[in-house]
């Protein structure tokens, strides 16, 4: 029975795709069975694996014009559903479908034998994102230290509650995850005063954060995930305790 | 007669909002009269302004529901057309609309006494980035020394040209900024060297770059640009730098 977790956060560069790519390699080390989605037009996600220009993808997925199996491209261990360049043009032709926010959710209810489903939205709170939000069983929302990101987070977490309320009564919050932190900075300091001060954050946050490290911004040049570009590094370290917090939530599964 | 320029890149954090709010404060500091327009719904440029919930904001202005005088909000000797945060919602009225890419060039069309109007994108290539480009008399792409930057900018730079074939003849490249740049790293040198040798962009970047400065993240938060925040940083520097270069590319407006 997968659990599938939508990552979200509409503010751009928070980290989604580099969340995506080394959470699940991390899950599927720790010998999960892993599959990835990529929903950004950008693909960011679908270039670290080095796929470009794929003829299926979650474009025409969504709008049943081919099977999710016949998508899935396998690399080193992991599957993933690529997105492609003209997604938008996708976007408009779902945006138009009747129950257009329930075609995602569609498509992986038929397709149960992974661990973990993790989705990488674009930055942006629309339709892919959405969607991804009624197909998931929870959502992570990685987040940067910077001006405005509290308030960012407020409207994430009102989308979610919409979506929980009117369309997905099981979405929960997996957590909110600090990225790129640097906890001796000012801002790395603020937000730390932040969180603790605000308790409607009590409980939402990973114990753990992910550092600012170099290695995670190279490994997608090369190809690899942290744990075959730099496995002693931060960034694998830290991406192996998110995984294994997460585990030890939802674990049973 | 208004020079319009459109700031974007659909790759989230490349320095979009930071680029739109300082390097209008350098023309300003220059003595040109500046508009700035936030056309995304995450509002960041809105905030460093300290504006939340406009009752006039881009939204209704694009559908004539306000007269751009209206939504314009004085601070510190800059005009701003504010967002809002459910400007998703006035994007889907936006797309129904017959014509729906003119939809700011109308209204700018009628707004003529401004030296520069700068129109900070969202991190995306739809509706409001193309009205954007439809509106503009030039655009500047920031950009992070990042993977497949170079292969998003190829993006841009094909959405660019086809409003320029299709919507609007007068749309040039003013030129692509890097931004947080750090000319030591092993990105930063791979970007140089990548410039170098891609003739297709010769006399495409700036000769500027901003560099990396924790004084632009800083300055916002006190609802302040850099040259009121910090005006003798590296920031304060690297943009009246940009300002300058760009008043000679198209100096006699
Ligand atoms: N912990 C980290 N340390 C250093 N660099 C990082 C870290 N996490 C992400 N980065 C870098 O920051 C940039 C933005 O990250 P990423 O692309 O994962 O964000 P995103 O939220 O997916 O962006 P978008 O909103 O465009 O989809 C990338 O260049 C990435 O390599
Ligand atoms: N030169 C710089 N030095 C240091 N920090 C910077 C610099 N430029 C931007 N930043 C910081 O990087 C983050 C992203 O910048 P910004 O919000 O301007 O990007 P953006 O492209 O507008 O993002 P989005 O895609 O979400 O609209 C912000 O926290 C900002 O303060
Ligand atoms: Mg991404
Ligand atoms: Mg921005």
């Amino acid at each position: 029975m997968a659990k599938a977790i939508s990552i979200i956060n509409n503010k751009g560069g928070t980290g989604k795709t580099t969340t995506t790519l080394n959470l699940g390699a991390a899950l599927q080390k720790i010998g999960k069975k892993v599959l990835l989605i990529d929903l950004d037009s950008q693909c960011n996600l679908s270039n670290a694996f080095n796929i470009q220009n794929p003829t299926e993808h979650i474009g025409n997925v969504m709008l049943s014009k081919s099977e999710l199996s016949d998508a899935i491209i396998n690399v080193n261990n992991i599957d993933i559903v690529p997105s492609v360049t003209n997604l938008l043009e996708f976007e408009y032709m779902i945006n138009n479908e009747p129950g257009r926010e329930y075609l995602l959710k569609e498509v992986l209810d038929k397709n149960n034998h992974y661990d973990y489903v993790i989705m990488d939205c674009p930055p942006s709170l629309g339709t892919l994102a959405i969607n991804s939000l009624v197909a998931a069983d929870s959502y992570i929302v990685p987040m940067q230290a910077e001006n405005f990101a509290f308030q960012g987070l407020d409207r994430i977490l009102e989308s979610a509650e919409k979506v929980q309320r009117r369309m997905n009564r099981n979405l929960e919050l997996a957590g909110i995850l600090m990225v790129k932190f640097q906890p001796r900075t000012k801002f790395g300091q603020a937000v730390v005063k932040n969180i603790a001060q605000n308790h409607n954050l009590d409980g939402k946050l990973f114990n753990g954060y992910i550092r600012q490290d170099i290695s995670l911004m190279e490994a997608p040049a090369f190809g690899q995930n942290i744990f075959e570009y730099a496995p002693s590094s931060r960034g694998a370290t830290d991406y192996l305790n998110i995984a294994k917090e997460l585990i030890l939530k939802y674990g049973k599964a």
